[in-house]
Parts: C-alpha cells; structure tokens; sequence
C-alpha cells in the first residue's frame, strides 16, 4: 500500500512513520544528484534518525538545519517536512531563494526528530509527547527533548518529575534523539541557520528561554522574524507572535535553539505552527498544506537573510 | 490504544494575577490528570488543558467556584481522534 513515487504521495494526509521513512527513500530515489539520507543515530528503541541532507556538491558547505517532530503529538509539523522536502526538490532551479542559497549553501531536514514518540502516536497514545526513554525508580516514561539540551539545562521551566511532560531527563542529552543532533552539529561545525518546528500557538521565536538576559544579535533576531511574519501572514492572513522565548511565552530551560545559538548559531530560530483555539494538536489535515505553506514563506525569509549575511 | 472518551480540551484565559496563580496550581492536582496543552503564560494568554472524563465535573466546580470562566476548544477529543483515523485511511487507499 506504500506510493511508489513522491508524485502520488498524499501530502494533505497524516502518515505513519514507515509511509515517512517510505517517503525519504523514495525523494532519495528519484533525485540522486540533489538528495541523500543520513542516518545521525538511532533512538532509544533502536529506529533510525535519518536527516535528508540537500546538495549540489562540494565539502562542508555551509548549512541551514530544519526540524520538525521533536513533539511527536504535533503531527503538523512532520507532515510540514514532508511537504519541505518535495517543495525544495520541485523548485530548488526555479525558485530564486532556493536556488542562490543551494548553490553555495545545504539544507538539512530531520522529518521525524522524535520516531519512538511518533510510533507510539500512532500505535497507543495519540497524545504522546516526550521520547520513549525509561528511568529507574520511576513508572513514568520519555523526556521532553526539548528540556534535555545543554543550555541552562534542569533550570527554571523544566520539570524533574519524569512524570511530568516537561521533564528534562537524567542529565544534558540523555536522549539519544538530542545528542545525535548535537553531534552531527559539532561535527559538521558550519551549520549557519538552525529551525526547529512546532505546533501550535502561531510563533516565531528566538533565543533565550533559559535567560532573560537579550541575546546579542536580539535586533537582527528580531527584525527577520517580523520579515518572516509579514511573509507568513500574507498568504492566508494567520497572525503570529514573535519574539525570545522567555518573554513571548515562558521561562524554558534546556531548550533546542538556546543551544544552537550558544554553539554560535546565530540564526536560531523555533516556529509554533497553527492553529490557535480550534484544534491544537488535532489540527484537520486538509490544514496541512496551508500550515506548510505559509510557514515555507517564513522559510525563505530566514534563509534569504542568512545567505545575504554570511559570519 | 488509549482512547479518549469524553476527554474535553478547555480554553481559559486568566484575566487577573489570582486567576492565573489558581490556574497555575492546577498543574499540581496531579489526581486530575490534566494534561496541559498550552501551559498557563500570563495574563491575557490562553490556557488550554486535556480534561479525562472523570475530572470534568471537579475541575468545572473547581473553575466556577473560583469565578475563573473557560470555554470548551473541544467537545470531544476522542470523536477528533477517530475522524482524523477516517480520513488516514480514506488517504491511504486512494
């Protein structure tokens, strides 16, 4: 029952993750010189993290990381990277942004950051946030992977129940879905943007959660995401917020791109996808497109922006 | 699979420091079961909250008693659920 092509994929439905997997292999397939699949590690079950990497060529080239689906509840967002990997393989020759920021930059795009949450959302508790980590002395299972990275880690807005949705795990990069990403950042060393994606509260966000202390590029971080707003809001008039985290929603500890920039990321940035009062993470998969396309708008803003501004 | 019956989803929005100290203590009924979807931010911002069956009546008396209004986002999480089953399914044998 898998599509044998990108072309007949349903792309205005929710899939499983082994349709996903499905997916990447089959980009893979029919774009040989563009795309490829890298396995960063494997899960705390034992699944594979595959990261499609997008090239034209050349060595460590300098990278725009995009994540969807540490949230394994928030389905929008992996179906959004689903649609972000065929849209930059439809229109990386003819869409300006794309193709200037491919001829000298890759992208990266981790579909399904959290695949044993995902599975689970799929095959027990669609409610399912965390990972699928277990603690001794504890009944409770999984971490937030987004509490357990290295940036004010077991802070303020981090719990240490594992009980809790929001426990931030054992130490920093407990979870092997975190420390895999952290290694292939530190490895690769030239990652130049970093977006992780969300759902649902209409944001776009910049570091610090950890920290009320502004960032140092807050003025350029705060004028691309009023750019990127503007450019997401045209298209079908969703409103969004933005701002650091820790003033536009709350104190969050060990958050993903308070460490990104703090590895010197500067272009850090996290969306909340819609919807605000209707759905939340139910939202109706005839809202996957638009949700992906609006969001691809802001997109192509902070990539613009990165290429126009190299460090 | 766990299903989700009767769970509602409720939008409150504090609109004072005590009702969004109140609202923060919630987090602490852990009897409840709450499962919060958006956690309480400040005043002004919504809250939304998964509610089990069982702990719609208390947490409703609990809300009212406290003059803390709130509206249900959803009905019923688990007819949610079973359409958007429907319409995967619909998509995967088109």
């Amino acid at each position: 029952g898998l599509p044998l092509s990108t072309s007949t994929f349903d792309y205005s439905s929710y899939h499983t993750l082994d349709e996903i997997y499905n997916f990447m292999d089959l980009l893979v397939a029919e774009n040989p010189n563009l795309v490829s699949k890298l396995e960063i590690g494997r899960s705390t079950e034992n699944r594979p993290l595959y990261v499609l990497k997008f090239s034209k060529g050349g060595s460590n080239r300098p990278a725009f990381w995009i994540d969807t689906g540490i949230h394994s509840r928030e389905w929008v967002t992996q179906a959004s990277g689903v649609w972000f990997a065929k849209k930059i393989v439809q229109d990386h020759e003819n869409d300006q942004v794309l193709a200037s920021l491919l001829d000298t930059m890759d992208i990266f795009l981790e579909i399904v950051t959290n695949p044993d949450g995902f599975a689970f959302t799929h095959t027990k508790n669609r409610m399912w946030r965390k990972t699928r980590s277990k603690h001794s002395g504890s009944i409770c299972v999984g971490v937030d992977p987004n509490r357990n990275w290295d940036a004010g880690f077991g802070g303020s807005g981090a719990s240490s129940n594992p009980c809790s949705e929001t426990y931030h795990g054992p130490y920093a990069n407990s979870e092997p879905e975190v420390k895999a990403i952290v290694d292939f950042v530190k490895s690769h060393g030239n990652i130049k943007a970093f977006v992780s994606i969300h759902s649902y509260s209409q944001l776009l966000l910049y570091p610090y959660g950890y920290t009320r202390t502004p960032v140092p590029d807050q003025k350029e971080l705060h004028e691309i995401s009023e750019k990127a707003v503007a450019a997401l809001t045209s298209l079908y008039g969703t409103q969004y917020k933005y701002g650091s985290i820790i003033t536009t929603i709350y104190q969050a500890s060990g958050g993903t791109i308070d460490w990104t920039y703090d590895q010197g990321i500067k272009y850090s940035f996290t969306f909340e996808l819609r919807d605000t009062g209707r759905y939340g993470f139910l939202l109706p998969a005839k809202q996957i497109i638009p949700a992906a396309e609006e969001t691809w708008l802001a997109l192509q803003v902070i990539m613009q922006h990165t290429l126009d501004n190299p460090y | 699979t766990e299903t989700f019956v009767g769970h509602q989803v409720l939008r409150i929005i504090p609109t004072s420091d005590e009702e969004l100290q109140k609202v923060q203590e919630l987090q602490d009924l852990e009897d409840l079961q709450l499962d919060f979807w958006l956690e309480p931010r400040g005043l002004g911002l919504p809250v939304d909250v998964r509610v089990p069956f069982p702990s719609l009546q208390p947490l409703k008396v609990h809300l009212e008693a406290n003059g803390i209004s709130y509206s249900i986002m959803i009905e019923d999480v688990q007819e949610l659920l079973e359409q958007e089953q429907t319409e995967m399914l619909r998509s995967s044998r088109r």
